[in-house]
């Protein structure tokens, strides 16, 4: 039991320090085990030192920095053991334009292997979608239609994927 | 898996008629103005798998999710999921339906794939299907900080639930 | 006492209906009173009715429309006693495009009254600045200098050193 | 009155050298990338104002505030907030300069005008000039909230506060 736990502990912590270092090239993140000699009986430890800091406690990580830990470890879990489905709403609220962008094209490599629903208010990752939902309200009632992801106003010529 | 549509009825801010919402493989963006029901699309998936345990539909009770508007109110809400199956669910049909209907005395009634179903019934068929309990693959507003605030052991719940 | 009281209330309330007309044109926002006959024994609710919609209790309204109600309460107070200087950070995470462009020309049109520092990782309220500060962090240590508004690209977060 | 500029040593990720931000009249935008030091700007205010009590500053106590970096700790932190008076503080400077510095050991020093003060002091000049005691003037990332989250009873505070 103790075994399988340390197996999907690696894999994860793997994952986390790979994708981490995708988002914050010479920034880490990882897990600790508060338990070495028996992992069950302890916690998770999640770590961040983000580019050019401290390990430092999480609490006192910017409200960016924690959105792009947060975003890395559950890319890390859904890499180990993908849900059929993800919904993400406005993750983006507390990203600059270029995590933004970062975050945008790893949902568009993870997915091809999960479904990615996404609600943005904002075209940076909207650009990054296959197919776009538009929803409005008239009088209280939400209408619903598809859109192209190339009638979003602002420039979607610069935005390669 | 994923899912291939939402059906709605009667739901939050759907107004009291027949809506498809149409979803898909891959990467789907949802956008529009702010308050013109884009998160109540994220509710309607947590209602209707019977995750609001995990998560909150912002509601104070299930009747509060019945459309209502101008003293007027639909006579019920009902979300049908439609995954489309590709071999994960323990079922052979090409497509799986999970449904649920709330009524105006609160009672909900759970389908699969169009019979009535317990609500463990539809627990278990999600949990085969990979779909976690605690629902973190579902991160409504504010809800990505859980994973910083969660505590080392919720943590390692977490990652236990997966092996 | 609730003479002072009731002065307070009425004026903070007739400027939070029109702040709220401005920001949603067919919607309305008012305060009210628990206890008509003895004020000061009851509290006082915020009640909302977004464009289209019923009265609704404030939890169920969507973020974009709780964020504008609450800062078109707080507007409605400054209106009445401005403090010297508001800070604001990120009080546009949950705003779409629109919206942020109203509430930036309410923060500038108050401005005249009181100094405003707005945080923004979006050039939306930015553009409504006179004046902006860049911040970047080199090897984890902050480093401040100004910029002209005219120099924001698409980016505030790509911001030349 | 208005905040003319807010002088720092060793606070937060300001490093450990004199670092001068300049603000001035109306409306001032900060913008930069994710954790470049933007909001720390808003907690050098609540710092040096006092208004730690209303106002998180992201630190579990007052040391964590110095500057600390690979191994390396500024001796201190301080922060000078220069408000151009206009007359609005009962002082007849022009300007007016409210300062707070933390030590290694956890101590505060406060000083108004150059001269050390008494944290009620303190309190006292910012409330003449019209800076609210629950700091509501002062919303920190996600503090919008609060005036849709505080109880009526809070509300009816807020607002006997200002007559
Ligand atoms: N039972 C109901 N009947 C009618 N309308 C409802 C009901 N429940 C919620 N609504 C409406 O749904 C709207 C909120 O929708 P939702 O939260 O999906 O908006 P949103 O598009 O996510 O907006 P934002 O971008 O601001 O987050 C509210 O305006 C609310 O009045
Ligand atoms: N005592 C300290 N010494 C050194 N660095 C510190 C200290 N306290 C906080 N920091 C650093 O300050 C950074 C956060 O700064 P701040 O919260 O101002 O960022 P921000 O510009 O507001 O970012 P965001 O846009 O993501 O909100 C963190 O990376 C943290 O490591
Ligand atoms: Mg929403
Ligand atoms: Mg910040």
């Amino acid at each position: 039991k103790e075994k399988a736990f340390l197996e999907v502990f690696n894999k994860v912590n793997k994952n986390l320090k790979a994708i981490f270092k995708e988002l914050s090239p010479s920034g880490k993140a990882y897990l600790e085990l508060e338990n070495e000699k028996t992992p069950l009986d302890g916690g998770v430890f999640l770590k961040a030192r983000p580019r050019g800091k401290d390990v430092k406690r999480l609490e006192i990580m910017s409200g960016g920095e924690k959105t792009l830990t947060a975003l890395a470890f559950l890319f890390a879990v859904q890499q180990y053991k993908p849900a059929p489905f993800y919904y993400f709403d406005e993750v983006d609220a507390h990203l600059d334009d270029a995590n933004a962008r970062k975050i945008g094209q790893l949902m568009k490599k993870f997915s091809k292997e999960a479904q990615f629903i996404v609600v943005t208010l904002r075209d940076t990752l909207a650009h990054f979608s296959d197919r776009l939902i538009g929803v409005s309200s008239r009088e209280g009632i939400s209408q619903i239609y598809t859109l192209e992801v190339s009638e979003l106003l602002g420039d979607t010529s610069e935005i390669k994927v | 898996a994923y899912i291939d549509r939402i059906n709605v009825f009667g739901f939050k801010s759907y107004g009291s008629r027949k809506l498809t919402i149409p979803l898909g493989e891959g990467f789907i963006g949802i956008v529009g103005p702010n308050g013109s029901g884009k998160s109540n699309i994220g509710d309607a998936i947590v209602f209707a798998l019977g995750l609001a345990t995990a998560k909150s539909m912002r509601a104070l009770k299930l009747t509060d999710l019945i459309f209502s508007s101008k003293g007027k109110t639909a006579p019920y809400a009902e979300v049908e999921i439609v995954f489309k199956n590709n071999g994960a669910f323990p079922l052979n049909t090409e497509e799986v339906s999970i449904y649920r209907r709330v009524d105006l005395n609160g009672k909900s009634t759970y389908k699969i794939n169009g019979r009535t179903a317990k609500y463990y019934e539809v627990e278990e068929l999600l949990s085969e299907a990979g779909i976690p309990r605690q629902a973190y693959n579902i991160i409504t507003q504010g809800d990505i900080f859980r994973f910083i605030k969660m505590t080392p052991y919720e943590r390692r719940e977490l990652l236990s639930e997966l092996a």
